[in-house]
């Protein structure tokens, strides 16, 4: 399985939501 | 988040190597609107310096060789999981184990783990972010590895009835908590654990890490707090016999998809909703949020992809479907590479793995962009074969790099995602392959 890791993360919003079984990224979050 | 058409981001060498004293404090940059419904906490690296756990007495942080070691331990650990949880891709999760001897677990003197069950948690050696959470009434406050990879949320417990490792904050004490309470075992919730078992009526967990680390206790509920918010009767390991490398973390928060993690037990209160941003230094705050996706949170610009959520429980697999480099779709990697091994994203694993194919096209079209801007080679550095020696540079042009998901969300690398240093003569490129395509 290939993995997203925390370094590749940096600085997005990283947005999980279960209900709507989505996941999200949004630049300049921090 | 839809993609960006540059074909270079500037980084400045020295943000890559911030000093041991340099914490520069929350660095959002936008400002923490409250909802009713949302809670914050701030994001630190467990080594940086705005970790509460760092400082005089914490010891030396780990090298980057240890810590690229620890890294390939937890993604070993994680491969091995998932291989054991699904039947390939889409097939059924495996069904769960009871402890051996579980009964004995909490007040047994034996310092052998070999009552708990191997590899019910990933290795944690790299699940580098804490986050500070309250336990109990009144509560008491708690620094904890954040762990979207792993399911039960778990602390040190007084009377530490075997072992415990040595931790930053006092032992929660649940005498001096009016709301604790241990789940029984024939409590529904004590079936939802990976390793369950039962000790005169009272339900205990275990979980054994991939690199050999373990907590086992009581399997409890109290009352847990998440900035101002009360989460009543939330239930987590107390543990009375831990051992390994959790650093001085008082535990773990569990952010995975499984029926023990905080999403699942506060479903109710955020309806599944979550939100973290990792700082691009160690030196910086990030911060996690639970609940409804905000403007404040960069809910208003975010991109989604589909969360796959049949491959089994935990953990949160997305589509990646292609990888950009300097603005171009490489075209080497036909998609049926990603879709056949899948994708998850992690908290706890430092550097990205790809199926060899796509890592062998992006490390060639990287190295290719940094050849032609001129950039020296250096050596590669464990599990990281693509660096560049950055000597006298104060600021470098890189080729941008994207992630391209299913349904078109783009994860267009910061600078500080693209690269990962060791020193200023060895910064490289911070992808790594499986191996293969299949693993």
């Amino acid at each position: 399985v290939g993995i997203v890791g925390n370094t590749q993360q940096r600085t997005y919003g990283v947005l999980y939501d279960v209900s709507k079984k989505v996941v999200g990224f949004a630049p300049g979050a921090c | 988040a839809a993609g960006s058409s540059a074909d270079r981001v500037l980084l400045r060498v020295d943000s890559l190597f911030p000093g041991p004293s340099s914490c520069t404090s929350t660095q959002e940059r936008k400002p923490i609107t409250a909802t009713s419904s949302a809670a914050r906490v701030p994001i630190v690296h467990r080594h940086g310096p705005c970790s509460p756990l760092a400082g005089a007495h914490a010891g030396k942080p780990p090298s980057h060789a240890e810590i690229l070691a620890a890294d390939q331990n937890r993604v070993e650990s994680l491969h091995h999981r998932v291989s054991s949880t699904t039947t390939g891709l889409g097939g059924k999760p495996r069904t769960k184990k009871k402890t051996p001897g579980h009964s004995s677990v909490p007040a047994s003197s034996s310092s052998s783990s070999s009552s708990v069950p191997a590899s019910s948690g990933l290795s944690l050696g790299t699940a580098n972010y804490v986050v500070p959470i309250g336990l109990g009434t009144p509560p008491s406050r708690f620094t904890v590895v954040f762990d979207t990879g792993s399911d039960t949320t778990w602390v040190q417990c007084r009377p530490c009835v075997v072992s415990c490792y040595k931790q930053k904050d006092r032992l929660f004490d649940p005498a001096k908590s009016s709301t604790y309470a241990n789940v029984s075992c024939a409590d529904p919730a004590c079936a939802d654990l990976d390793a369950s078992g039962c000790n005169a009526g009272h339900c205990l967990y275990g979980i054994q890490y991939g690199d050999g680390s373990y907590t086992v206790g009581f399997f409890a509920k109290d009352t847990l707090a998440v900035a101002q918010d009360a989460i009543k009767g939330f239930k987590f390991g107390c543990g009375e016999k831990n051992r390994g490398l959790f650093g001085q973390t008082a535990g773990l928060l569990g952010l995975g998809r499984g029926p023990t993690s905080i999403t699942v037990q506060a479903y109710e209160k955020y309806g599944g909703s979550f939100s973290y941003c990792l700082p691009a230094s160690s030196a910086a705050t990030g911060y996690l949020e639970f609940g409804p996706l905000s403007p404040s949170s960069s809910g208003s610009n975010a991109k989604t992809t589909p969360m796959l959520t049949d491959k089994g429980p935990t953990f949160y697999y997305v589509g990646l479907t292609g990888i950009r480099v300097g603005g171009k779709q490489l075209g080497a990697i036909p998609e049926s590479v990603f879709s056949n091994s899948g994708t998850l994203v992690d908290s706890g694993t430092v550097i990205t793995r790809l199926p060899d194919t796509a890592y062998a096209a992006l490390s060639s079209a990287f190295a290719a962009a940094m050849a032609a801007s001129g950039y020296k080679k250096a050596a590669a550095y464990s599990i990281l074969d693509t660096c560049y020696d950055f000597t006298g540079l104060s600021q470098v042009s890189l080729p941008t790099v994207s992630l391209v998901f299913q349904g078109g969300a783009c994860l267009d690398l910061d600078a500080s995602g693209i690269v990962y240093a060791i020193s200023q003569s060895q910064v490289c490129l911070g992808f790594a392959s499986n191996g293969d395509d299949e693993s």
